[in-house]
C-alpha cells in the first residue's frame, strides 16, 4: 500500500488536477484508490461531482470513522471530501502542544490498509495540516508550474520537507512533475533543465498546458472522462504509467 | 489611509502579481505605499530583488517595530516581507482564544498611518493569519482566474468574507479583478458575464494572460520596469488608475 501526497507550497500549480487525475488513472488500472482532500477549499469533491455527508473535519474529530466518510465516487476510486469545516480541526491541531503532527495518520491508518494507494491532495502553504500530510504520506508529487515565481517556490517546499523528514524518515520527493509547459513561452528549456540537474531521474515527463484539463472540473469529470484524446490525458496517463512500473520495487 | 487586501481563498490565481503592480503603479502616481507580505511564501521581497533584514514575524512577536521593518523598495514604495518563520507567530495567532484576529492590525496601525495606502498581499487559505488580514483591511482586491476551479472558489471565498464581516464592518469586496484572461479559450466570456451578473460594478477590467507577467518575477521587477509597453502594464495601468479614481470619494 503505497501513500503519496501530492503537495507544494506554491499555490495554483496542478495540486488538485494532479491528485484528481492520478488517482483516476490508477483505478481504471484496477488499483483500489483512496484519494484524501485535505484542502479547507474541497476541490476534490467538486472536481469529481460528488456531495459527501460526511468530511476529513468530522473524521478528525471522530464523529465519524475514516470508513464511514470516505465515499465511492467511481469503480476504484473512494474519496474523503473536505470543505471549509476543515479549518475547525486544523484549528485544534495547531493548538496542540506535542503529537498534533500524527492525527491524520492515526485517523487515516486503518481505513488506509483496504487499498493500494492512498492519494493525499494537499493545501498550499506552511500550516498544521500540511504538516500532518507530509508527516503520513512516504512519497510525494511534487508539482512545479514552469514559472520563475513557482520555481522559487520548489526551493521553499525542499528545505519544508528537509524539515518533516527528521521526523518521518520514509518521506522522499519521488515525482518532480513540471506542470504547465507552454510551447510558446521562451523559458521552459532552461527551467527544466534547472530541475534536471537538481533532482536528476526523479523530474517526469512534463504536464503541457492543455485547456481541457481546466474545463473538465467544470464538467466535474476527470481528464480521462471528458477528453481521453487529449494532451493532459496523455501526459497524465504517462505520470500514471510511471508509477504503476514503480510497483515492481515496493 | 486605505488599507486593501488582495486576498483570494484559491491559489495561483494572481494575488502577488497584483500586490507587487498595484503597489508600484500607486507609488509611481506618487502615493506612499506600504506593500505587507502575509504569507509564509514570502514571494513579494524575491519579485522585488530584496533582502530583508527583519520579516513580518519579528513584528508580530514584538522583537522589532512594523517602522523598524519596513524596507524602501522603489521611490514611494516600502515593504515588510515575510518568509517560512511567518508560520511560527500564525501558529501563535492559532492558538490564542480571544482576539486572535487583531493581531496584525495591532502590530501595523501606528506605522500605517504615515503611508496613503496599505496593501496587504494575502496567503491562500483560510488560515488564522489570514483572517486577521481580512479583520485589518477595509477593502478586498479578490482576483478570480477565469477558470472552473477559480470561479468556485470564488464562492467560497465569499461566504468567508461574509463571516468574517460581521466582526470588521468595513470589510467591502470592492474590486473583483478577473485574471488570466485567454483571448484563445473558449469559456471566458460566460465566466466573464456570471461575474458581472453576481457581482455588477465591483468587476473590474480583466487582466490577460501575458507572459511578461510571469518573467518580470524572474527579473525581479514589476511589470512597469520589465516590460512598460506590455499587454500586462496596460491592464495594470487601468486597474491603478480606477483604485486611484476612487480616492474622491474615500
Ligand atoms: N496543464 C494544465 N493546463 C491548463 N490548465 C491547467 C493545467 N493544470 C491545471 N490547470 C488548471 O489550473 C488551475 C490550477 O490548478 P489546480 O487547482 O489543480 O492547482 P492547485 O495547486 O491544486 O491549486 P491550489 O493551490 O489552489 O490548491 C485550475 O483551474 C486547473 O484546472
Ligand atoms: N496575467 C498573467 N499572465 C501570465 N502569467 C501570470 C499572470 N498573472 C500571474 N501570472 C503568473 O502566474 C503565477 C501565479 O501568480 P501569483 O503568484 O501572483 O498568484 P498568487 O495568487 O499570489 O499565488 P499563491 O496562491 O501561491 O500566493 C506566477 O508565476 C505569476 O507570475
Ligand atoms: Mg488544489
Ligand atoms: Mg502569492
Amino acid at each position: 500500500m503505497r501513500i503519496i501526497a501530492v503537495a507544494m507550497t506554491k499555490g495554483g500549480v496542478g495540486k488538485t488536477t494532479t491528485a484528481i487525475n492520478v488517482a483516476h488513472g490508477l483505478a481504471l488500472r484496477g488499483r483500489r484508490v483512496l484519494l484524501v482532500d485535505t484542502d479547507t477549499q474541497g476541490q476534490c469533491a467538486k472536481a469529481l461531482g460528488i456531495q459527501p455527508d460526511f468530511t476529513l473535519a468530522e473524521v478528525l474529530t471522530g464523529q465519524v470513522t475514516a470508513a464511514e466518510a470516505a465515499l465511492k465516487t467511481r469503480n476504484n476510486l473512494h474519496l474523503i471530501a473536505s470543505d471549509f469545516h476543515l479549518s475547525g480541526p486544523a484549528l485544534g491541531i495547531a493548538r496542540r502542544e506535542h503529537d498534533g503532527h500524527a492525527i491524520l495518520k492515526r485517523a487515516l491508518s486503518g481505513t488506509a490498509s483496504r487499498y493500494d494507494y492512498v492519494i493525499l491532495d494537499a493545501a498550499p502553504g506552511f500550516d498544521p495540516l500540511a504538516i500532518n500530510v507530509l508527516a503520513y504520506a512516504q512519497e510525494v508529487i511534487g508539482p512545479v508550474a514552469l514559472e520563475p515565481a513557482a520555481m522559487v517556490g520548489m526551493l521553499d517546499f525542499v528545505r519544508h520537507l528537509d524539515r518533516i523528514s527528521r521526523h518521518n524518515r520514509k518521506l522522499n520527493l519521488r515525482y518532480v512533475l513540471p506542470t504547465f509547459l507552454d510551447a510558446r513561452a521562451r523559458q521552459p528549456a532552461s527551467m527544466l533543465a534547472q530541475l534536471r540537474d537538481h533532482f536528476g531521474d526523479a523530474v517526469c515527463q512534463p504536464i503541457r498546458v492543455n485547456v481541457q484539463l481546466a474545463e473538465s472540473f467544470g464538467w466535474h469529470q476527470t481528464i480521462f472522462e471528458y477528453a481521453p484524446s487529449s494532451r493532459g490525458a496523455a501526459d497524465y496517463t504517462a505520470l500514471v504509467e510511471r508509477i504503476v512500473a514503480d510497483e515492481t520495487d515496493a
